[in-house]
């Protein structure tokens, strides 16, 4: 199968 | 105070049709410089940012920065109800109400109707985008947002929409760009050829590549991705084998959404 991953940790917490 | 006016509904309709059915609520951000919106779904998988310039609006005031939470369940109920040409009008004060209030005007008959929504949390939004790097991008498509919906249309029915696993093989190379699934019972496979400026189509299929990229996206996101193109005619497809896919819709010189989300990777 496929791993699908989260996106958040390409994005910075304002 | 923030006071917002848009004489015609249809492009704030068109907005809550090209997210709500992904995403439960968003962040709205409104500015002097006009309206940021982010979201990301239950699971954290796909993020989209919205980004309507105050010119975008008919009249726009707006003396302090505003961030609220909304319930786009809701607003897309409330928008259902307006007419494309109704005028609407968007308030907030500062006093703390933490509510908005929607009002829709309909020009012919002078009937008015008026929501107010309550603040909601945002499930982790907003979030500072990056401006990732264009080097990291094998691949850049731009094509007619119909037919990228056509396309995801088409697969879906296709491939067994069934299974929530199914995915969409998206493939370039320097003359085309291919759409894959396995379904059932077989495969699919539609290719999109890279279109002449000769042939002077409507709307061209234009590809620019670094390096040949094919990467899996999850059949049911890209079927959402693909309702932006309420908002514009052409959708922009970048690819990164180790970067968010951004799938861009241009909103005529007013703004964009953008759809992330990151392929799915051979375990």
């Amino acid at each position: 199968g496929r791993k699908q991953s989260t996106i958040t940790n390409y994005f910075v917490r304002t | 105070i923030l006071e917002l006016r848009l004489v015609q509904a249809t492009l704030f309709k068109n907005v809550l049709e090209a997210i709500s059915d992904l995403f439960s609520k968003a962040n709205f951000d409104f500015s002097g410089t006009g309206l940021e919106l982010q979201a990301m779904d239950t699971s954290h998988v796909a993020l989209v940012a919205l980004l309507l310039r105050a010119e975008a609006f008919n009249h726009y005031l707006c003396d302090r920065d505003l961030s609220m939470g909304l319930n786009l369940a809701d607003m897309a109920k409330a928008f259902r109800c307006a007419n494309n040409d109704d005028i609407i009008t968007i308030k907030a004060e500062e006093d703390w109400s933490d509510t908005v209030t929607f009002t829709f005007e309909s020009p012919e008959d002078g009937e008015i109707s008026i929501f107010d929504f309550d603040f909601v949390g945002t499930n982790g939004v907003p979030l500072e985008i990056p401006e990732f790097p264009e080097s990291e991008y094998q691949a850049k498509v731009r094509m007619p947002s119909a037919k990228f919906m056509r396309i995801c249309k088409k697969l879906s029915s296709f491939g067994d929409s069934g299974d929530r696993d199914t995915v969409v093989i998206i493939s370039v190379d320097k003359e085309c760009v291919n759409f894959f699934t396995r379904g059932k019972t077989g495969t699919s496979t539609i290719v999109c050829r890279q279109t002449q400026t000769v042939d002077k189509p409507k709307e061209p299929t234009l590809i620019e590549m670094k390096e040949q990229v094919s990467l899996a996206f999850d059949l049911r996101y890209m079927n959402s991705f693909s309702k932006g193109s309420t908002l514009s005619d052409q959708v922009t497809i970048s690819l990164s084998s180790n970067l968010p896919a951004v799938f861009e819709y241009k909103i005529a010189e007013t703004g964009y959404i953008r759809y992330y989300m990151l392929p799915r990777i051979e375990e």
